[in-house]
């Protein structure tokens, strides 16, 4: 299946 | 102090119409530049941010940056106060606990004043790379908005695939599938019209439909939409505000476990 990934995975804290 | 008068207020009533619905609180960050917000949606697959420039505005001062905490359905009932030719002007001394909303209408023979309650809000402030995409679409922002609407009626997730000529959104569902393909269409006497894209590498990726349909709620901002994507990264789903700034999002793919 696909997963939903959270847009925090991607985008680090700054 | 923070004071911002924007002479076409029915831009700021759009904007938080277009984001309401995914954010429920956020912070707006004033400083010299400009106003701005970046938010994530309560299950923090997505991502907001807006930014207006201090030259966008009729006038535009702020002493020191400041953060003022709303939340969006009150902001959202107070700008529905506001009449859509209104210019709307931002208030807010220095740690004060409230932003007081004045809207003017053209012959300024009606004058009002709402004040908002400000609240302490605790965000996470990500960091967004500066990505070179591997694929930009730029298509008439009613168009995307059709496309996410109508596929929605038939599945929940959609796959973009950009090629070099066309980009496809394609779905599938109980009911059956569905492919919508828009070519690259550079309509000089139609400029609203034109459909282009711009491709370092041919990108397919998998989105849920649920939250470009609330991106779409931005079309009222912008004649395009503007998608950029590369392989395993979040879609960025941009409206240009004329003259004034961009309201963006980011939004994270499905991708296979």
């Amino acid at each position: 299946g696909s997963g939903q990934r959270s847009i925090a995975s991607f985008f680090g804290a700054g | 102090m923070f004071e911002a008068r924007l002479a076409q207020g029915a831009l700021l009533k759009k904007v938080v119409e277009a984001i309401k619905d995914l954010i429920e609180d956020a912070n707006f960050d004033c400083n010299s530049s400009g106003f701005s917000l970046q938010a994530m949606d309560s299950s923090h697959v997505s991502l907001v941010a807006l930014s207006l420039r201090a030259d966008g505005f009729e006038h535009y001062r702020c002493d020191r940056n400041v953060s003022m905490g709303m939340k969006l359905a009150s902001l959202s009932k107070i700008l529905k106060c506001a009449n859509g030719d209104d210019a709307i002007t931002m208030k807010s001394e220095d740690n004060g606990d409230t932003i007081t909303f004045m809207f003017e209408s053209p012959e300024q023979e009606r004058l009002s004043e709402f004040d908002l309650k400000l609240m302490d809000i605790d965000s996470e402030h990500l960091g967004i790379p500066d990505n070179e995409y591997d694929a930009t679409v730029k298509l008439p922002a009613a168009e995307f908005q059709r496309i996410v609407k109508d596929l929605s009626t038939i599945g929940d997730t959609v796959e973009i695939s950009v090629t070099k000529d066309a980009v496809k959104f394609g779905t599938t569902g109980d009911i059956g599938n569905a492919n919508i393909m828009c070519r690259q269409n550079k309509a000089a006497d139609k400029p609203d019209e034109s459909t282009e894209i711009d491709i370092n590498e041919a990108v397919s990726l998998t989105f849920a439909l649920r939250y470009l349909n609330s991106f779409a709620k931005a079309t009222p901002l912008s004649t395009h939409a503007v998608l950029k994507l590369s392989k395993e990264l979040p879609i960025l789903v941009e409206y240009h505000i004329p003259e004034v700034g961009r309201l963006a999002f980011y939004l994270a793919p499905k991708i296979e476990d």
